[in-house]
């Protein structure tokens, strides 16, 4: 009954890692057993989550690419929060592209990696790095949802045609499981008329509708300064905007996972 | 004379695109004859000059994978601008990285490819996607100069650190000639502490301070409005933020140029 679920956009600088972090601690807060796993070379949620990325830890890298010396018990991590458990990532992911390229199954490294932890968790969720390259088809190999953070920007909104098409062919070639799960609009400012023309074509656009997420995220400082601090939102600033927002899309993702 | 520069940062979402876009749009308004060259899959510049990407052109992505059957000018479209070409980009240029990866020299093919036509224009431009990647390679393997957004929040600047050092690594290993040429902080808004934070650190640290820019592109709607109207934002709105900064950015790297 564990939710696998996934954080992908290829467009950069959406929120795909402030969602893994943020929405990671929200369901942490809920009372569910967290696994936050870094796919992305640039270890943000690892930072993100207070956790110092180094040569002498083993990491999600060491797991796919000497799948044979490592096992994902040690790779993964406590945090400073008692519900959230993670598997860290380090720069030396962005070689695995080319290192596998020969490789039968390059695609399922990390889904056998971390089949005998996945288990002990209620809520798996992966960051993924802004492109749809192995490491971003490694985790849709694993995943059951994929949630899409869309920026209420116009390139934001353009990427999700090719997301879905990538998502659709994952589905037919690799994983029959995945599906999307829901689209979270993120860096919401009401006042701007382009924020409120993204938003209602997400809201309208008959290929989205049923996915947009009721609650955006809106634009909130207190987000970004809290990953300075390296440490969720929620524990960051309880009253603020982005702890209101992330704690009402962790509430709408429980409310969606019952209609299934 | 011909100035090649580079717009690169693996962070996804500091402003590359709008850079690549606004800067370019301001150089060729103080009559420069300015080449944009699209080398990111997600063909963001190509949308955000007005240009639509169809399979009848010929792309970037033709004259890299099939050197010997297209040329550089078969490929450049004229904007809405008299002073604008554009190199376009195109989906399939997400495949290179796996379809190059045996081949000699696949670093250099768009250098390769464009050595006949650079020297038309005056001021060459080229965005990059949010990875260090092969095709941000080719674009290091022909730029003198690489000029770098950083988002004024922790994780760009963190990612700065890692961009350096691969720049490092291109002047010794295959391109001599490469410089930074800046760094531009974006996104500012001085009413947030962490962008006041950030700012203070790229104007101190002594790794970043010679290189950053005394005017900040400041967070405006106005940016991310025209590239929906699939225009440069100083010809969106004259008279907004973003056209402001984005002519003093112009301003500054000439006079950064005289002083080399
Ligand atoms: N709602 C928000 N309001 C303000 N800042 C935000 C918000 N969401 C995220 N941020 C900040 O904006 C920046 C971009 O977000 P983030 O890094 O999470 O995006 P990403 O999609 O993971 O980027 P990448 O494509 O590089 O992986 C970060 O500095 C983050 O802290
Ligand atoms: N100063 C700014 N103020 C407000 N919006 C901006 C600003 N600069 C860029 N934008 C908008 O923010 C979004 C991200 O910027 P942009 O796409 O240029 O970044 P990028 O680095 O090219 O992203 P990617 O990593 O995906 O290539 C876009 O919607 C863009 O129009
Ligand atoms: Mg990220
Ligand atoms: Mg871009």
């Amino acid at each position: 009954n564990t939710r696998l679920m996934a954080v992908a956009n290829e467009k950069g600088g959406v929120g795909k890692t402030a969602m893994v972090v943020n929405l990671g601690a929200a369901m942490a807060i809920t009372g569910k057993k967290v696994l936050i796993v870094d796919m992305d070379p640039q270890h943000n949620a690892t930072s993100g989550l207070g956790v110092k990325v180094s040569d002498d830890m083993v990491n999600v890298y060491n797991l796919i690419s000497e799948p044979a010396d490592h096992s994902s018990l040690d790779a993964i991590v406590e945090t400073s929060w008692e519900n959230i458990h993670l598997l860290p990532s380090h720069p030396d992911l962005s070689g695995a592209e080319v290192e596998l390229v020969e490789e039968d199954g390059r695609e399922n490294r990390l889904k056998e990696a971390v089949a005998d932890v996945i288990n002990n968790y209620d809520f798996v969720i992966i960051d993924t790095p802004p492109s749809l390259s192995l490491l971003t088809i490694n985790v849709f190999a694993l995943a059951r949802e994929v949630l899409v953070p869309c920026q209420t920007h116009p390139y934001a909104y353009g990427a999700l045609e090719a997301l879905f098409d990538t998502i659709e062919a994952v589905k037919e070639d690799i994983n029959p499981d995945i599906a999307v799960a829901g689209i979270v609009p993120t860096f919401f400012d009401g006042r701007t008329r382009v924020g409120r023309d993204i938003l209602d074509r997400l809201q309208s656009d008959k290929r989205y509708r049923d996915y947009t997420f009721a609650t955006p995220i809106r634009v909130n400082t207190d987000i970004a300064a809290s990953s300075d601090a390296g440490k969720p939102v929620v524990f960051y600033k309880k009253s603020c905007n982005g702890t209101h927002d992330y704690m009402a899309v962790a509430a709408e993702l429980a409310r969606r996972d019952g209609k299934k």
